[in-house]
């Protein structure tokens, strides 16, 4: 069962002026970012139920929290996903994502199902020397999308065999 | 052989040959030019001096001297481009380091920072910046917002309703920057956008700073008890990762941009994946 309530209340504590400045001993900041964790899992749960509910698809969805640093380790190695994409705002807008994969080719289509440009780069060494690599995904996966005013739109993604191992750039130093 | 730069229809950023930091954004479409000399510096932590005993911590910033140490004076460099975007790593230290990113058809400059863990094995706090260097004549005056509303004009060394007498240099100028920060001349501005909530000034005409990042040795005595210093998940000192967005545009023409900008930051689409195939779908 999905419940918005345990993020709401971990919002309410965090409303504290030390969470906000940052002014809070190091376990009350601990504390905070424990159950601000919580109420996201709660969420996690109502935000799939509202997806399947409006898409009318039942799908286990995946929440991939550290896509800033490239890492979701349940979609890096799989051969065909969706990646859905929900705009709160309300005018459409074209946003770039970047999904860390290990395959080397992707085809992509977008909700109409055409193909859409997309772009395989290796993890940058920065990113790489965060994660201290335990084996994350070595490559992102970058395209364009366009999300609908307050909705979504839901993109799918196809591995392609590895005939063509990607190269870096060379370096220009 | 010639500058490294990185262009999409409406920007440019060219990066110094010899430093590799950024030094020039143009601005393309409204053929606005501007150099900008972007870096990252470091302000020694004050632990208290014969005017004052007050140590920089958790509720007070408090530099020991007014010039900041620069990260580095020259960085590494590699590109990548691509059809969808451009990107120029810079690596500054070993616990700094920035992507610059133009994306296809984006009418303003990404900068992705990752910085830290601090290091503070010499016994210093340190208190990180990045700042923009420009000769834009700004007159002391810059600008700051609260929540994207009402955006403040901010006159260095001074309060508009009393007579300030300045005993803080660096400190005594910085202001809260919930989401911007801009600094213009009668015909060009510079915004740069945040991604969280961060300290700012501009401590010297045509310059702009914000503070990404900071780790202290000592408590600052208003009441926590304990110095800043957050240990991160392995207990070596914290990592940030966050984002700044350049507007180079003229003064006219900067606001319909960086709000717009500002709304698609603050409330970005979420990213949800599925297993599986799926059917293709977009709401209406």
């Amino acid at each position: 069962i999905g419940d918005s309530s345990v993020l709401r209340k971990a919002m309410g504590v965090a409303q504290h002026h030390d969470a906000v400045s940052g002014t809070e001993k190091q376990h009350v900041a601990d504390d905070y970012a424990k159950k601000l964790a919580k109420g996201w899992d709660r969420c996690e749960v109502l935000v799939s139920n509202a997806l399947a509910g409006l898409s009318g698809l039942k799908q286990n969805f995946i929440f991939c929290n550290k896509l800033n640093i490239s890492v979701c380790p349940r979609i890096e190695e799989l051969g065909q996903f969706t990646v859905t994409l929900y705009n709160p705002l309300a005018r459409a807008v074209n946003v770039f994502v970047r999904i860390p994969v290990n395959g080397t080719r992707y085809t992509l289509t977008d909700p109409k199902g055409s193909s859409v440009l997309n772009q395989i780069v290796p993890v940058s060494d920065f990113t790489k020397a965060v994660r201290k690599d335990r084996g994350y995904a070595v490559n992102e996966l970058v395209f364009q999308a366009r999300v609908p005013a307050l909705g979504f739109s839901i993109y799918s993604v196809s591995r392609k065999s590895d005939s063509a191992v990607f190269r870096r750039p060379p370096p220009r130093r | 052989k010639g500058a490294l730069k990185i262009e999409n229809e409406y920007i440019r950023v060219l990066f110094d040959t010899n430093t590799g930091l950024i030094s020039k954004i143009d601005n393309l479409h409204k053929n606005l030019s501007l150099p900008v000399t972007q870096s990252f510096y470091w302000y020694s932590a004050s632990t208290g001096n014969s005017e004052s005993g007050q140590p920089s911590g958790a509720y007070i910033f408090r530099p020991k001297g007014e010039a900041p140490f620069p990260m580095s004076k020259k960085v590494q460099t590699y590109t990548v481009q691509t059809d969808l975007f451009q990107e120029v790593y810079q690596n500054f230290s070993s616990w700094c380091s920035q992507t610059v990113r133009l994306y296809k058809n984006q009418k303003f400059v990404e900068l992705e920072w990752t910085v830290g863990p601090i290091p503070v094995g010499d016994n210093i706090g340190k208190e990180v910046i990045s700042r923009f260097d420009t000769p834009l004549k700004t007159d002391g005056i810059f600008y700051t917002d609260s929540n994207g509303r009402e955006i403040l004009a901010r006159r260095r060394d001074y309060r508009p309703t009393w007579n300030l007498s300045q005993t803080e240099p660096v400190a005594g100028n910085y202001y809260p920057v919930n989401s911007r920060i801009y600094m213009k001349d009668g015909k060009i501005q510079l915004t740069v956008l945040t991604d969280r909530s961060q300290g700012g000034s501009s401590i010297k005409d045509g310059s702009l700073e914000l503070m990404v990042h900071r780790r202290l040795l000592y408590d600052d005595n208003r009441g926590v008890g304990e110095p800043l210093s957050e240990p991160g998940y392995d207990g070596n000192g914290l990592i940030v990762r966050g984002k700044h967005f350049i507007f180079l545009e003229t003064v006219d023409d900067s606001a319909e941009l960086h709000r717009l900008q500002a709304q698609a930051e603050y409330m970005a689409p979420w990213t949800i994946m599925a297993e599986g195939a799926g059917t293709p779908y977009s709401s209406h």
